[in-house]
């Protein structure tokens, strides 16, 4: 494993803690979008089922399992625990749009037609769409908790790590996946504005609010 | 082999 890919695997569990104590402190979720959170949890569930039939490292077995616990708890607080203070109104991306392209797509374009691989590669399609909900509720309020955009600063900083990694492993191990790579460049490339907003505004003391 | 390769990243 490499530098950039344990870096990354750190963000993605930073930005998912961070986003549980911001909501668990303040005993709010106003201003995230449990749409995207219900999106990342079935990434999750989709990706990992091969936690039941392989086995790589304790390493990975045990990430994987951290990982669906942060995303289903972190469906729990805004739907259960906290939901009253859910902004059901301005999250109001439909799912659909994602959905169902994806799945098409994932039956269309994967590896192998079985069910873990195309499951694998709805997966990996999901992931790169999963945060439009969130930024879509972000440009509808016009603004976000300084909080939540270190939150989406995380997640976006893992997405680009793992560019960064991918490249590595072609330089050293001559290997790529292409459905994985892609689906990467297009996820970082959504988060792109959002890092200009956050090193121009909230680095600098202010909250991010758009004109 | 590339195949298990991918399944080793989260």
């Amino acid at each position: 494993m490499n530098i950039f890919r344990i870096l990354g695997d750190v963000s993605h569990l930073l930005a998912m803690i961070i986003l549980l104590v911001k909501i668990w402190r303040s005993k709010s979720c106003a201003g995230i979008s449990g749409k995207s959170q219900v999106l990342f949890a079935i990434v999750f569930t989709s990706r990992y089922l091969d936690l039941f039939t392989n086995f790589f490292s304790i390493y990975n077995t045990v990430m994987k399992f951290v990982f669906l616990m942060c995303a289903y708890i972190t469906v729990y607080l805004i739907y259960g625990k906290f939901r009253k203070t859910f902004d059901n109104e301005n999250d109001s991306f439909r799912l659909e749009f994602l959905l169902i392209p994806v799945t098409g797509l994932s039956f269309l374009e994967n590896q192998s037609f079985t069910p873990l691989e195309i499951l694998w590669t709805f997966s990996i399609y999901l992931e790169s769409v999963a945060i439009l909900p969130q930024l879509f509720m972000i440009s509808k309020t016009g603004e976000a908790e300084t909080i939540t955009t270190h939150y989406l600063f995380f997640l976006g900083l893992y997405h680009a790590l793992y560019l960064a990694n991918w490249i590595w492993r072609y330089q050293t191990e001559n290997y790529y996946d292409q459905i994985a790579v892609v689906s990467g460049v297009v996820q970082t490339i959504f988060y792109c504005d959002f890092f200009y907003l956050y090193v121009t505004k909230v680095l600098k003391g202010k909250k991010l609010s758009l004109p | 082999s590339p195949k298990e390769s991918k399944h080793d990243e989260l």
